[in-house]
């Protein structure tokens, strides 16, 4: 079974030559320049793309829109996400607004508070919906990811019911570790870590 | 020189082996204990942990704290570094506010803004200044990393600007691909790349 670290490579490799592709127009690419731009090994880029089936032509590359179509089926870009977002605060708003997850196939369809201020309101055309509603919504929406954004002392309860409404993956801001044995899958987000990258990145 | 795969590994273990020693007061640790939590391979995680110098005692494994320390060192958390967020909107704020950060000796000095109904405002007990004073606070406040949570259209030039004024690295968080030739650092984030790899679990 793949490993997590070469799925998030796979997905790091798809938006490098999406990125390349839009900028340099190329109809070829070698593992090396896909390498070269990450500040990474090629050996590494070769090794994960032949397990998707790639295995490129030695000295020629790989063709950047069969490479291309290879890794958005990997990564199930054809498989659009219903996303709902718990705590429409700053960091709730923030993600409510950001234009990008549309063409990821990432569509944000509901907002949920407790604030009666924001209860009601349409931000980015999105409802905010009253956290009692969550279950029903969930289920009417079709929505298969729940994003915490809450403060942290809400994030374990709504993660519990965000899991009893059925969603298949929840995405946490809050800081706070949360896991389920099982289902669903919860990749727990804190920005500071980029920090830490890039204090290495100026130490080294 | 060490991939940025390995530093981003190494950092990750720093993480997890924290949250081990704090949920289960451990004074061991075995590599596979390791991997486990993070659902990688073992083997990965020694290659990584021996870069450092932590060769681990077969069997028994590594002493918590030891590696800790290690990890900590090789990091360079024990280097202050000042920050300063760029565009004091919703997601600036939620940067502005977010405790964790000091917890890794990252401390925000400052803001910026345009905004007049912003600028001379304390969030946090953070001053946002008005992006005039940028390079005479960069300086003055000794800033290594500037982040840009400012619209797209202003992010290139506030990327040259903070350029000039001599910080370290860049933490950009505007939808466009922000990169020098040598300096400073650029770490170009994009959260819906968090979503696509909870689709991929959701549907393998
Ligand atoms: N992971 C990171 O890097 C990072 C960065 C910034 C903020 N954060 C975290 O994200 C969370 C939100 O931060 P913020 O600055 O936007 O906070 P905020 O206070 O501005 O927003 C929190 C929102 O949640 C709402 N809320 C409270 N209880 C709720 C509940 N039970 N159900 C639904 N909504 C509820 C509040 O009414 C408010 O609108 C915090 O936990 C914060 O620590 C994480
Ligand atoms: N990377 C991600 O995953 C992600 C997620 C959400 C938002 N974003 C991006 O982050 C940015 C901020 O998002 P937001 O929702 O907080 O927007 P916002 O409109 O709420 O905030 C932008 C702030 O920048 C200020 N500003 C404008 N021009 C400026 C300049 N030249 N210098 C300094 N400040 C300036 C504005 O006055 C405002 O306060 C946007 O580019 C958005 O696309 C990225």
């Amino acid at each position: 079974k793949i490993s997590n670290f070469s799925i998030e490579r796979l997905l790091l490799y798809s938006r490098t030559l999406s990125d390349i592709k839009r900028n340099q127009k190329v109809t070829k690419i070698l593992s090396t320049d896909i390498a070269s731009f990450l500040n990474i090994d090629s050996t590494q880029v070769r090794k994960d793309l032949s397990y998707i089936g790639k295995l490129g032509k030695r000295g020629l590359g790989y063709f950047v829109d069969s490479l291309l179509n290879a890794l958005n089926s990997f990564l199930y870009r054809d498989k659009k996400i219903n996303t709902a977002i718990l705590g429409i605060g700053k960091l709730g708003s923030a993600l409510l607004g950001y234009q990008p997850f549309q063409k990821y196939n990432i569509h944000i369809v509901a907002g949920f508070d407790v604030n009666p201020n924001k209860i009601g309101n349409r931000l980015n055309n999105i409802i905010i919906y009253p956290v009692d509603e969550l279950e029903y919504i969930i289920k009417a929406k079709n929505i298969q990811i729940g994003v915490i954004t809450t403060p942290e002392s809400a994030a374990f309860g709504i993660a519990e019911r965000l899991k009893n409404a059925g969603v298949k993956a929840i995405i946490n801001f809050a800081p706070v570790f949360i896991s389920f044995a099982d289902k669903p899958i919860v990749e727990n987000i804190d920005l500071s870590y980029f920090f830490e990258i890039a204090r290495y990145k100026i130490f080294r």
